[in-house]
């Protein structure tokens, strides 16, 4: 689940 | 946690923030319809949600507390029952129709030309009314979503994770504790909603239960969805895109 991890550990604005 | 210390309207308020805004097509559909033709938009269209759907996640107060595997895994098993609520929500004011996006409204005709899409189509439609019938307000409707994506892996075996020595661990304990208040927090935010209408308080529990039965339906419509997209995909009648591509393999691999 690489797409769906690095959406999740960015950081939102 | 930060869902303790919010009260139920302060919840609703931080959840009616979270709400992704409208994602539109962008590029006509071609037409006469095909059914590559309807499965890429829809795909596309799909894959669009998703990435919002993330940030959506994110913004549910308490939600990014969870560690990062439950995260994952909630995600995983309710993408569909998210999109089709979402679906319904949309579509709630316009019978007979599926408003997949402000420029993507499909009609049950048009989405037959897909193969064996009219039945879930039937579904879809058939929930919509009910909602349509519930007169389900906007604040119910993100308690709703909320609920689908915390109670979604709650029977799920926690071998799952492929570690079998490491459940009933302590993490993982504290972790279902976290998940349970949480969802918890949701209930009593929507049973504030609709103790806010002027209902008798029987006629509150029996709407509550009303809406709470709402969503073995659309579990139901997901699982066949989810069985549909597998199929479109062994067919090779979709260009699956690299997140839903990623999800619907989770959901795969979580269901065998």
């Amino acid at each position: 689940h690489t797409k769906l991890l690095q959406l999740l550990t960015t950081k939102s604005e | 946690l930060v869902s303790a210390v919010l009260t139920p309207k302060q919840l609703i308020e931080r959840i009616m923030e979270a709400e992704p805004p409208d994602i539109y097509l962008l590029g006509d559909i071609k037409r006469p319809l095909t059914e590559a033709g309807v499965m890429m938009s829809l795909t596309r269209l799909a894959d669009k949600e998703l990435v919002h759907m993330i940030s959506w996640a994110k913004k549910i107060p308490g939600f990014v507390e969870l560690s990062l595997l439950d995260q994952v895994h909630l995600l995983e098993c309710c993408w569909l029952e998210v999109l089709m609520i979402g679906l319904m929500w949309r579509s709630v004011d316009h019978p007979g129709q599926l408003i997949f996006s402000p420029d993507l409204c499909l009609s049950r005709e048009e989405g037959s030309c897909v193969q064996g899409f009219v039945e879930i189509f039937d579904m879809l439609v058939a929930a919509t009314a009910r909602l349509r019938e519930l007169k389900l307000q906007k604040e119910e409707y993100v308690c709703l979503k909320a609920m689908i994506l915390l109670n979604s892996n709650m029977c799920l075996s926690s071998s799952d994770d492929g570690e079998g020595g490491d459940s009933g661990g302590d993490g993982e304990i504290k972790g279902r504790s976290r998940l349970l208040h949480l969802l918890d927090s949701v209930t009593d935010a929507l049973v504030w909603v609709i103790s806010k209408t002027g209902l008798t308080y029987r006629q509150q529990y029996t709407r509550l239960a009303h809406l709470l039965m709402l969503l073995s339906h659309i579990r139901h419509v997901s699982n066949k969805g989810m069985d549909h997209l597998h199929c479109m995909k062994m067919k090779n009648m979709v260009p699956l895109y690299d997140l839903l591509l990623e999800m619907l393999d989770a959901h795969i691999m979580h269901s065998s």
